[in-house]
């Protein structure tokens, strides 16, 4: 998924 | 992790850091929007729903739980802590909150990067995040001694979103297939709602007055 690595953001 | 993201988190921390110091060391939360740390403590609920199924980092798990613990502690004291409670200005902290939630959790339904429960909850918290500083900001307006630990306090969490822009356009440039329209619209939004506070806030350091929102 696109966000996936988005989410290690707090 | 880049430098722009690490700020952010630090004056995210540092913000949390106030104003426990407040709560905490001077027993006061006067002029605090009680309104706008109960959003808080659910978007962090909403947010780190998967704290304990997927691990990032020690980094991120150790922020998460600090930014859990944090904010639910502050509403405690804000709610029921004998003495704190009395220096909470309720007549004025009069946003009606809940009128935030149901929106954000309707928008979250419909704009979403998936439609599982995890994703749902996620962009509801993003939205509600992005809304949930609307009470203090209002507050603040009505405050009349506005006094420096919660200028600064709101100060570190404006400049907190400024740096996770930086961070984002950062990112953009040097990760590929960073796209994230969803964060990206609801953070700029959210900043933009700092920019009269900001304006006040610098013009009172500069002018060495006290700060004060024109109502």
């Amino acid at each position: 998924s696109s966000g996936t690595n988005f989410k290690d953001e707090l | 992790m880049n430098a722009f993201r690490l700020a952010g988190d630090m004056t995210h921390l540092l913000s949390v850091v106030v104003l426990l110091l407040k709560i905490h060391t001077i027993k006061s939360c006067a002029g605090i929007s009680l309104k706008t740390q109960e959003l808080y403590a659910l978007v962090f609920a909403a947010r780190y729903l998967d704290l304990f199924i997927h691990f990032i980092s020690l980094y991120n798990t150790v922020m998460k739980l600090v930014f859990l613990a944090s904010s639910f502690s502050i509403v405690w004291y804000m709610r029921r802590h004998k003495i704190v409670r009395r220096t909470y200005d309720k007549d004025h902290d009069t946003f009606r909150h809940h009128f935030l939630v149901l929106p954000c959790l309707a928008l979250a339904l419909l704009i979403n990067e998936r439609f599982t429960f995890r994703e749902v909850m996620w962009a509801f918290s993003i939205y509600l995040e992005a809304v949930a500083i609307l009470p203090q900001l209002v507050l603040l307006q009505r405050t009349r001694n506005i006094d420096n630990l919660t200028g600064q306090y709101v100060f570190f969490l404006g400049a907190y979103r400024v740096l996770y822009i930086l961070n984002w356009i950062y990112r953009y440039f040097t990760e590929p297939h960073f796209v994230h329209w969803i964060s990206w619209v609801a953070g700029i939004v959210q900043t933009l709602l700092y920019a009269d506070f900001f304006y006040y806030y610098i013009m009172s350091w500069k002018n060495n007055v006290k700060l004060e929102l024109p109502a």
